[in-house]
């Protein structure tokens, strides 16, 4: 029998919804299931086959070849900053409001130590209240130093600092937490594009919240268009998500995710796992 | 306003004299795209489509109304059943304390909200103050303390203490005393995985029992609004809900499913991350952000 149009495009919709369901965009789900069809029509295939089955391999096998940068791609962080000649390695964290960019600044620091690294913080959120002293409390708790200015002061001026002090001494790596901006805002965009042309990172990491609908392909398409990104981390992974998120960012990034925050404390900071997510999309 | 592809259904839908099953099919199938790419809960979606769909369907058109009209009229009344007609305000009772409470998942925007909630109510003349409950989060005390002195609103915190029922109950008697009317509680973040951080939350209801408990919803939340906003409303009795982050691009689905999911009114949208950034609930507007 041959696989028809008709009969791929009822077997795609119940797939859909449900990778739809777990938070992949739907922009991202009509993509990799428009490639899905074209490979699969006018197929012959035998008279005891199950076109649903094939159907939902075949759509199984594009979610992976989406998620395959993560696995070609992937970034060993310690063996990068361990590489660099000219210290120190920088990182930058930059995303909305509110994923979780600041614990994930101290998180990898609390990684980086661990892994006999030393390193320091820079406090380039110099607008929301007490976000200068979140910083300073996680910095005092890793007892690493943070480089700071007031509240006011020029973003890309804080992170410039740190680069400076971090080099003068032979700090490992800088952790540059930024502010959180709409992705929406051009000024906002302009600021952290200026935060980026003066201390050019060896890491532009995009903070991204699994909880986040549509909206991630927006966001992360924005900030990729604006700063290129080098990879992403996604936050609030132990809320019972589906994954989607992983998917659509990997779809319009191209780049890696490097890791998962699965809760509130240091230690919670994973490798992203593949198949792990792959087995949460297509179970 | 509707979305470039849904209006374009709706003119196929319309072109037709009679009822046209394959334009109502058509029509449905951009509504419920609409719907989705607006992060609305997929059963909620297949749901309301499938009532549209039947009422579409009906060939006697009520008199003195176009199909065109009456399709888009069935679709505005569906999602207003769920939002309501207009924005409810936050009642308080005159002449005693009233306390509000801020709940919501990590990064939700409470401690910003809590600031703007209290800078609308002093505006509008009611005495009002900021209690910091978030004995978890580092710097918490700090960022509503600042935005209480940014705005000069009273504000009571115990840095040191880990006991957040403790804290909610010093700030309440303390400001009793002073003779505030409207007593903001910020909480700090938690979502429904998190067994200890919502009894915490059960406590703090059952102990200090606010006059309202709002949920905070990001408004680029996704598919998991309602799942989390239904375990919210089965913990504390969520009296209404405010949606932030509508100056981004998040098209608000979520938060219409987190309506559905607690039968709480939406009463205010937070557009921008400064405090002056508040505005109350407009129906009409927010489906026509929904909508495309
Ligand atoms: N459960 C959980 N909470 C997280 C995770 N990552 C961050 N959070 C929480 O999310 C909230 C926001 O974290 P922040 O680090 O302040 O986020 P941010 O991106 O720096 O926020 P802005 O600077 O205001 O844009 C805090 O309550 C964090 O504890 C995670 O992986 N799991
Ligand atoms: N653009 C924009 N940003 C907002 C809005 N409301 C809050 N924010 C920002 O969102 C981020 C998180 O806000 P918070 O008030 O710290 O969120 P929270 O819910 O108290 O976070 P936790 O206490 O960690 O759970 C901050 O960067 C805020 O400035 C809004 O309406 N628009
Ligand atoms: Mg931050
Ligand atoms: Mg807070």
């Amino acid at each position: 029998k041959t696989i028809t149009e008709r009969k791929v495009d009822d077997a795609l919709w119940e797939l859909k919804l449900q990778l739809i369901g777990s938070d992949v965009s739907v922009i991202v789900a009509d993509k990799i299931s428009e490639e899905v069809k074209k490979n699969l029509v006018g197929v012959k295939i035998g008279l005891l086959e199950n076109i649903n089955e094939i159907v939902k391999n075949s759509l199984r096998k594009a979610v992976e070849d989406v998620l395959r940068v993560n696995i070609n791609e992937k970034i060993d962080l310690i063996s990068e900053i361990k590489n660099k000649k000219n210290k120190p390695y920088i990182i930058a964290l930059v995303g909305v409001n509110g994923v979780g960019k600041t614990l994930t600044a101290a998180k990898i620091a609390f990684l980086l130590k661990n892994k006999g690294l030393n390193c320091i913080l820079a406090a380039s959120d110099t607008f929301r209240a007490g976000s200068i002293e979140q910083l300073e409390k996680h910095a005092n708790n890793l007892n690493i130093k943070v480089i700071k200015q007031g509240y006011g002061s020029d973003a890309a001026a804080v992170a410039y600092d740190a680069v400076n002090y971090a080099r003068a001494r032979n700090i490992d790596a800088v952790i540059i937490d930024t502010a959180g901006r709409v992705q929406t805002d051009k000024n906002l965009m302009e600021e952290v594009k200026k935060i980026i042309r003066v201390v050019e990172p060896d890491l532009k990491i995009f903070v991204g919240d699994a909880l986040t609908g549509n909206d991630m392909l927006r966001q992360a398409e924005e900030f990729n268009n604006n700063l290129g990104l080098d990879g992403a981390i996604l936050t609030k992974v132990d809320a019972d998500i589906k994954g989607g998120a992983a998917l659509s960012i990997s779809y319009i990034t191209k780049k890696p995710i490097l890791f998962i925050g699965v809760g509130g404390e240091y230690k919670d900071l994973e490798e992203f796992n593949v198949e792990k997510f792959i087995e949460m999309l297509m179970p | 306003s509707l979305g470039k592809k849904l209006s374009e259904a709706v003119r196929k839908l319309v072109r037709a004299p009679l009822v046209d099953e394959k334009a109502v099919k058509e029509f449905i199938i951009e509504l419920q795209r609409a719907l989705l790419e607006a992060d609305t809960n997929v059963e909620l979606v297949l749901e309301l489509s499938k009532r549209i769909e039947k009422r579409a369907m009906e060939v006697e058109l009520p008199p003195g109304i176009t199909r065109r009209e009456y399709v888009l009229k069935m679709v505005y009344e569906e999602l207003t059943s769920i939002l309501g007609k207009r924005s409810e305000p936050i009642r308080l009772k005159p002449g005693q304390s009233n306390v509000i409470m801020l709940v919501g998942i990590q990064g939700s925007g409470k401690t910003t909200t809590a600031g703007k909630l209290a800078k609308y109510f002093k505006k509008r003349g009611v005495k009002t103050a900021l209690v910091c409950t978030d004995t978890f989060r580092l710097g918490a005390y700090e960022q509503l303390k600042q935005l209480a002195q940014q705005i000069e609103v009273p504000f009571y915190g115990e840095p040191a203490t880990k006991d957040a029922v403790k804290i909610a109950k010093n700030g309440i008697n303390f400001f009793k005393e002073e003779k505030i009317e409207a007593i903001i509680i910020d909480t700090a973040g938690r979502h429904k995985e998190e067994k200890s951080l919502f009894e915490e939350m059960i406590s703090l209801s059952k102990e200090i029992k606010p006059q309202e408990i709002i949920l905070v919803i990001d408004g680029s939340l996704g598919q998991q609004a309602y799942i989390q906003a239904k375990a919210f409303a089965e913990a504390t009795n969520i009296g209404s809900i405010i949606v932030t982050k509508l100056d981004g691009s998040g098209r608000g689905g979520g938060a219409l499913s987190a309506v559905a999911a607690t039968g709480a009114p939406i009463k205010f949208i937070g557009m921008g991350e400064k405090i002056d950034d508040l505005e109350s609930f407009d129906p009409p507007s927010f489906l026509s952000r929904l909508l495309g």
